[in-house]
């Protein structure tokens, strides 16, 4: 579902 | 960090400082929604567990640290300080079907099996929908002060310019996270009917009051 592991949003 | 993003989070900053600014000028929370307040606790706290394992940028780090602390001290401030003024009767929602619901679906839709995961999860499908417990209490008393007109102007608008956000990050820079946009949506259909009202009514000096 993402590409990322790391959420950098708030 | 783009401008979408950015006066997304300056949007949802502001909707908190006026809310506190409510509180504390008016002496009273009447017309806020207690347990629309706890929702949101629970979101800052569940969903920025990762303060301990990832940093990311001061900025973020010093955002998450506001939003948990303000979101603290607007409980103190409902339950405890002015807990004389809490509109207990109106604010009758029953949070634990919203709760329950998005602990589930955040077992069975997510990134990853994990806790801190499961946990981030559960706080974005509950940030979509944490603010219908105010919106009901709203729609039961029928009307809503100014400065909380403004307040869930500013909360909704936060949600709305992320969704901004997510489209330029796509295009930018091929970054989507499905999860989050999909409750982005969700959370910002739910403020439509009420940006409607304050569009036709409280930017034109009105008082927000429903149709009877």
């Amino acid at each position: 579902f993402s590409d990322e592991d790391d959420h950098d949003e708030l | 960090m783009n401008i979408f993003r950015l006066a997304g989070d300056l949007s949802h900053l502001l909707a908190i400082i006026l809310l506190l600014i409510k509180i504390w000028k008016t002496r009273s929370c009447a017309g806020i929604s207690g347990k629309s307040q706890i929702l949101f606790a629970i979101v800052y706290v569940s969903r920025y567990l990762d303060l301990v394992t990832t940093f990311i940028s001061v900025y973020n780090t010093f955002m998450k640290l506001v939003f948990i602390s303000t979101s603290v001290a607007t409980i103190y401030l409902m339950y405890v300080k002015f807990k004389a003024t809490y509109d207990h009767n109106h604010d009758s929602f029953r949070i634990e079907f919203l709760l329950v619901p998005c602990f589930l679906l955040a077992l069975l839709i997510n990134n990853a099996f994990t806790p801190l995961e499961i946990l981030w999860t559960f706080s974005i499908y509950l940030e979509a929908v944490a603010i219908l417990p105010q919106l009901f209490l709203v729609s039961k008393t029928g009307e809503a002060e100014s400065i909380t007109s403004h307040y869930l102007f500013a909360l909704g608008s936060y949600r709305a310019l992320y969704l901004l956000n997510w489209i330029y990050r796509y295009y930018a820079e091929g970054h989507y996270d499905l999860i989050a946009i999909f409750a982005g949506a969700i959370q910002t259909i739910l403020y439509c009917d009420f940006f409607y009202l304050y569009i036709t009514k409280v930017l034109k000096g009105k008082k927000l009051q429903l149709p009877a």
